[in-house]
This record gives structure tokens, sequence and C-alpha cells, in this order.
């Protein structure tokens, strides 16, 4: 996954993200293809949270999965989620879980449960911050004033770090994808660095919607497990989805 | 670049998305909060019944691919199911519903729902 939330010139936030899924789990061979990531493409929606008929939250699901790992709270706060993998990790978790040990929260039930009740970006970062969770992860939270963005990244007992727009650093984006920001990533998966290179050649003044799907389209940000692009605006409330492919030469991660 | 990564210019003027990397605009659905658990993922699930069946045969395939005695897809179906009555509320009580619209075992709709905590290792 690749998750940022920028700010432009005039303060307003926008937070975009591609969701990665499906490494490893069966290849297609003659569409060159992961076979669980084309069976997630078609089970991509986009939902409207109501509660007496007006909108409390949107969000990005496939079908039949009730977590969380991107949404809107419009006018408050935006969240994606991305895969933190530790061997510390969320196996260990669930073990604990099927013992009696239930201290812990499953990450996709926190993010809906802040999506749902947390009402300003300050609620929704102390409870992503300090929640005890069933497995490791990264937060990206994004709110509605200058320099309200961060990485959260978690253990699963505690927050290691966060890190926040800082425009007197001149920090006008934070992008996470699956590796501590403090580390290098992977060789062999450094999506890093071209995103942030192009964000770079995009500069704070001509961030929008359009420049940020450009740079989720670059590969290999852009890659074969990439199911959906969303892009965020959450001062509008708008949040809009893009079903995504990468015909090959592409990387398979 | 031809060779892996396969690394490329940075993109420009994609948006609004066409061509080969865009597969159309994900739908929308109306999730209402008022109604009981069990019934607020009704519509969408009726509607995702082929594709969510589709996707939970897929990982079956691949499970009975490592274990062809079909065990570990019996040991989901026996003991994941009743996972669904510890979760908090109101999570237990959607997924019976997802289950009971999707006509898939109950299980087997509760791991789709951790996957991400059995991912992380």
């Amino acid at each position: 996954c690749t998750s940022v939330v920028a700010e432009d010139k005039t303060g307003k936030l926008f937070h975009a993200r591609n969701l990665d899924f499906g490494l490893f789990l069966g290849w297609n061979a003659t569409t060159h293809a992961w076979k669980v990531t084309e069976q997630l493409r078609p089970l991509v929606v986009n939902l409207d949270f109501q509660r007496n008929n007006a909108t409390v939250f949107k969000s990005v699901n496939y079908a039949g999965y009730m977590g969380i790992l991107t949404g809107i709270r419009p006018k408050a706060f935006t969240l994606t989620m991305n895969e933190r993998f530790n061997i510390d990790g969320g196996f260990i978790g669930i073990l604990e879980w099927l013992l009696g040990k239930r201290d812990g929260m499953w990450m996709g039930f926190l993010t809906r449960q802040v999506l749902e009740n947390a009402t300003s970006y300050e609620e929704a970062k102390n409870k992503l911050a300090q929640t005890k969770l069933l497995a490791p992860a990264y937060f990206i939270l994004g709110g509605n004033k200058s320099e309200e963005g961060c990485v959260i990244t978690r253990s699963r007992a505690a927050s290691l770090d966060i890190w926040e727009i800082s425009l007197k650093q001149g920090r006008w984006y934070v992008l996470e994808t699956n590796y501590d920001h403090w580390k290098d990533p992977l060789f062999l998966d450094d999506r890093r660095t071209p995103a942030m290179k192009c964000m770079n050649r995009t500069t704070q003044a001509n961030i929008s919607f359009g420049t940020i799907y450009d740079v989720l389209s670059t590969k290999p940000v852009l890659n074969k497990l990439t199911t959906y692009t969303t892009l965020m605006d959450v001062s509008e409330g708008k949040l809009e989805t893009y079903l995504r492919d990468c015909p090959n030469p592409c990387m398979p991660w | 670049q031809y060779v892996p990564p396969y690394t490329e210019e940075c993109r420009s003027g994609t948006y609004p998305p066409s061509g080969p990397t865009f597969k159309g605009q994900a739908p929308w659905y109306k999730i209402n909060l008022d109604i009981s658990p069990r019934q607020r993922w009704h519509q969408l699930i009726s509607d995702k019944k082929a594709e969510l069946n589709s996707l939970i045969q897929g990982i079956k395939d691949l499970a009975n691919a490592f274990f062809p005695s079909g065990k570990l897809v019996e040991l989901v179906d026996k003991y994941m199911g009743p996972l669904a009555d510890t979760l908090p509320f109101p999570f237990g009580d959607e997924i019976k519903g997802i289950a009971e619209a999707a006509d898939i075992p109950l299980g087997e709709i509760v791991l789709f729902n951790v996957f991400y905590e059995l991912f992380t290792v």
C-alpha cells in the first residue's frame, strides 16, 4: 500500500492511497495477475454510513469486510491504514484472543469505531495511538486544519512513533508504504523513493486530486497488487475511488 | 524501464482516470446504522453475493492446494464461526448478517474479516 497526506499552499489537505493486497495468494499465469487481487477488485465499494438519514462517515470497503481500511469523516478527518509486517504479528494476537486474552482490539474494528465516534483529528489520533491492538499497523491520519497530517507507527501494544506534517521543516506531506519511515525500505520493494520523487517534483503549489492520482499511477507505486486508488478531500467531504490494473511490464508487488 | 522494478518517469495528466490502468469507478452503497446490525449489510451483500462467493472459493482452493485433505477448511468452518460471538458489539451480529446474506459458512466470513491480522506475519 501507499498512503499520502499532503497540504497545499492554502492549507487545504488531501489524503490519498493505493490499496495493494494479495501477495503470494495464487498467481494466474494466463492474466499475469495475483488471483486474490483479481477477485478483490469486483468487491470494492464506496460506503456511506448514515444515521438519521445523515452521513456520519464514508469508507471504501471490500464487500463482506466490515472493518475500515480507508475512510473519511467529512469536515473532521481522513484515515487510511497500511499493513505493518512484524514477527510479533496479528497471528499471535489471534491466538491470544482464542485463548481468552481479549484486551486488544481488532485493527479494522478500531478504525471503524474511530470513524463512527471520534469527532476531531486530535481525538482520532489519540484513539489510534493509544488503543491496544491485536496486530501492528500504520495509521495515516489527515485533519481539516493546516499541519494536521501524520503517520502513526503502531506495535500491538504501543505507538512507536508519530510523524507529522511540519511546514517549518519543509515537510508539506507525509507518505507511508509498508516500512517504518526512519528505516530504509526493503530494496526489492521500494515504492517510497519513486513516490516521494514524484511528490517533490509536483511541488506543494501544484498538489491536487489530479497530481496525487498521477503519483499513485506511477510504477512501481502502482503495481500488480493494487486493487484501488482513493482520493479524499476532507474539507468538502469528497471521496473518489477508482479500480486499478497494472498491465505488463509491471512489478508483482 | 523494461526490466524489474519497471520504474517509470513520474506520470502526468492521468486524471480524470482512463486507459489501461483504470478499471472503472467503485459503486456507492448506503449503510443505515439505525437498523439492526444483522440487517444493515443485506442489500450490499445480496448484490455482491456471486463475487464474494468467488473470492471465498478462491481462498479455499488455495488452502486446499496446501492441505489437500480439506482439513484446513474444515477447521476454519468449525473453529472460526464461534469467534463471531466474542467480537465486540455490533461486529459479531454484522458478521452473522453478512454470512446469512451471502449464504457462506460463518467461519469463512469471520476468516475474511480477520485476514489483516493473519497476514501481518
